[in-house]
């Protein structure tokens, strides 16, 4: 058992920048293919390819901070915005 | 999951989860986040990266929280869930865990927001405060509270442990998690709980099994002794 790494998160900072510190312990390519292990363990492939569209279109509705937040993260991946928003919604489309 | 919320003979509270969830590769994201404000610790959690809301944190000097999954929907209500976010803007239950960490004034505060807040889906909510008497597990649906219980030192409840169903129904026979903690924190005994021994509780198998992530131990009063351990195996 290991005690896991920890960061700072400068509330005081943007929201699309204040999760910039998880970029000095992962490495975004690891980061992107964990959160695709996730997903693709978590909803069937046609399923998920089938909401992007979807998810793109109601990640406005998302309230701040989170969303800056969420679209901070997916920019620093380099990764797929309805991803970073699936991810962040997995406990509430968990029964879906 | 499982949470404790437990009370000493001195009136300390302690509060202890294990976060279960079948993903081994996030044992690898799991992240200790120290949120800041004007350079200093407005309050804690632990989560895993990619991941911006908290199941798990505190506020020091007021209170603790931990949330844990509460399944008790078919899974054809999903669209429930869907109209209950988009529709009535509701939160999600780990934004609601950061919100109120960064806003309750103390322990009371607390349990108010955790119980009244609309959210997205049904959860358990525990919470520690820093006061004898001050813990709690909130059982919530989307709209509100189902059940309050809280501890009661004065009439033997001096532990909550919550898994992930209805305290005041029996759990299915096949899950010895609840079981396995009251006895061993009957047999531990309120005179012996502390960080040390609650994380023995929270270390017994099946409380701690094969898709446990990891076990956070924190006291409210004590906010330096807030510690993760990510669980090797399980």
């Amino acid at each position: 058992d290991v005690a896991p790494p920890t960061i700072n998160v400068s509330l005081d900072q943007d929201p699309e920048v204040r999760w910039k510190p998880l970029m000095d312990i992962y490495d975004p390519d690891y980061l992107r293919e964990a959160s695709a292990e996730v997903i693709d363990s978590t909803i069937p492939k046609w399923m998920h390819h089938a909401v992007i569209p979807i998810v793109t279109a109601l990640e406005k509705f998302v309230p701040q901070p989170y969303a800056g937040e969420i679209r901070g993260i997916a920019s620093l991946l380099k990764g797929n915005l309805a991803d970073a928003v699936m991810l962040n919604f997995a406990y509430e489309v968990s029964a879906f | 999951c499982t949470s404790i919320v437990a009370q000493d003979t001195k009136g300390h509270v302690y509060h202890g989860r294990n976060l279960d969830y079948p993903h081994p590769v996030l044992r690898n994201l799991t992240i200790n986040i120290n949120f800041l404000k004007n350079g200093k610790v407005a309050y804690q959690g632990t989560s895993f990266a990619g991941y911006v809301g908290l199941w798990t944190g505190q506020s020091p000097h007021k209170f603790t929280v931990s949330g844990d999954q509460r399944g008790t929907e078919h899974w054809w209500n999903w669209w429930k869930n869907v109209v209950s976010a988009f529709l009535f803007r509701r939160s999600p239950v780990s934004w609601l865990v950061r919100e109120t960490l960064e806003d309750a004034e103390d322990f009371t505060d607390a349990v108010m927001r955790l119980s009244k807040t609309p959210i997205i889906a049904g959860v358990y909510y525990i919470v520690g405060g820093v006061r004898a008497g001050e813990g709690v597990v909130i059982t919530r649906d989307r709209a509100g509270p189902v059940d309050i219980w809280p501890l009661e030192p004065l009439n033997g409840g001096w532990f909550r442990v919550e898994t992930n169903f209805d305290h005041w129904r029996p759990t299915p026979s096949r899950d010895h998690r609840r079981e396995v903690a009251n006895k061993a924190l009957n047999t531990t005994g309120q005179n012996n709980i502390n960080m040390h021994t609650l994380y023995k509780v929270l270390s017994l198998s099946p409380v701690c099994n094969g898709i446990t992530v990891y076990t956070t131990m924190m006291s409210a009063a004590s906010p330096d002794n807030y510690k993760t351990l990510v669980r090797a195996k399980g």
